[in-house]
This record gives C-alpha cells, structure tokens and sequence, in this order.
C-alpha cells in the first residue's frame, strides 16, 4: 500500500458516496447514466469473485463489499426506487457495443485462460469504457451536467490516474507490474482527460459544465 | 515479474 493507492481507493469511495447522496438527497437520478451505473456493478461483481476464494486483508474485503454494496443500491435507486425520474430518453449509449468487443478480449488477451482470470480481465477491460454512457448521456443532452455529477465524474477518474502513479511507485519499489491493468487503466484515464479540462477550467470557477458533442 | 495470482488492488 502506498500513498497513491489509498488516496486513489479513497476517490473511488468519495465517488460512489457522492453519487448515492446526490441521488438520494434529490431524491431524483435526472442526468445519471444507468447503462454506466450497471456496467460498473458488473465490473465490481466479476473482479470481487476472489472475495470468496482469497483473502488479501480486512480493508482489501472491507472496500470490495462496501464497493458492491454501493454500486447495487445505485442500480436499484436508479431503476427502481427512483425510476420515475430516469432520464432513459437521453441515456441512448448501446452496451452491447462495449461489453461484446470487450468479453471477446478478456478471453483472448488475458494472463491465464481459467474462469476467474478471464473474469477479472473482463472487468478491467470493461471498467476502462464503463463511463461512455454517461459522458455520451452529458454530451448528447447538451444539457448542463450538475455541479455535483462533475464532483462524481472527477472523483472517478483521478482514482484511475492515482493508480497509474501507483503502478509506476510499485514498478519500481516491487517489481511488479501488470500490463492488462496499466493499459487498461492508461486508456480509461485517457478518457477522462476531456472532462478533466472542463471540469478544471469550469467547475472550479464555478460553472456548470457541458460537454460538447 | 508479473502481477501475482493474489491480487491485491481493488
């Protein structure tokens, strides 16, 4: 565990909290992505499997629960206990487009050819484009997206850029690396970086954003 | 090194 890890996981936390809050506070999902919220509890589902098979440490399990059990309940707000208020009209991405090309890699580029690698490759590869819809969903509106979804969406991505560092920190320090995962994460962090820009030149003057088409 | 089996990130 180094720095750049736990402020990384710590993002990734604020990032669900904030969301959840937003969307119980408001009592209203308006401008979030369902197609995105389900595709991350997918991803969560297939990487956390090894919750049953391994034990890494107590904050190791703790996050990875506390991760599914976030990510399940924002599905349900969203399609369920707040339906009414889904903008499905505007939340047009199509999924298959992603998770087919992606389940087709995670079975051919993979570390090992076994049921649990092949899963745990899948959501990484799967996490790294989970946030299209929603930033298609921003984009395609040409609605304003509210203040607090730029605060989720920028929580969300710097924990994928901390883990980069994190990479390079154990690379050095350790000797590992893992390919899959530093690609992966270079391409999910890429796709941030438009967002990043607004969000830094817009929210933080205290603008709303948009995303142009 | 490759990553170990183990994974140990989240």
């Amino acid at each position: 565990m180094n720095i750049f890890r736990l402020v990384g996981d710590l993002s990734h936390l604020a990032a669900l909290i904030i969301l959840l809050l937003k969307i119980w506070k408001s009592r209203s999902c308006a401008g979030v992505s369902g197609k995105s919220q389900i595709m991350f509890a997918m991803v969560y589902m297939t990487r956390y499997l090894d919750l049953f098979t391994t034990f890494v440490s107590v904050y190791n399990s703790v996050m990875k629960v506390v991760f599914l059990l976030f990510s399940f309940v924002t599905v349900y707000l969203i399609y369920f206990k707040f339906k009414a208020t889904y903008d499905g009209n505007h939340d047009t991405f199509r999924v298959e487009f992603l998770v087919v090309p992606v389940a087709g890699l995670a079975v051919l580029v993979n570390h090992e050819f076994s049921f649990l690698e092949i899963l745990w490759t899948f959501s990484i590869y799967l996490e790294s484009v989970a946030i299209l819809p929603q930033l298609f969903m921003i984009s395609k509106t040409g609605c304003e997206a509210e203040t607090i979804t730029s605060h989720y969406l920028f929580a969300l991505g710097i924990y994928r850029a901390l883990y980069i560092a994190n990479w390079i920190f154990r690379y050095y320090m350790e000797g590992f690396f893992d390919f899959i995962a530093i690609v992966a994460g270079c391409v999910q962090t890429i796709l941030y970086c438009d967002f990043f820009y607004l969000y830094v030149t817009k929210v933080w003057k205290g603008k709303r954003l948009t995303i142009p088409a | 090194q490759m990553w170990p089996a183990k994974k140990d990130e989240l």
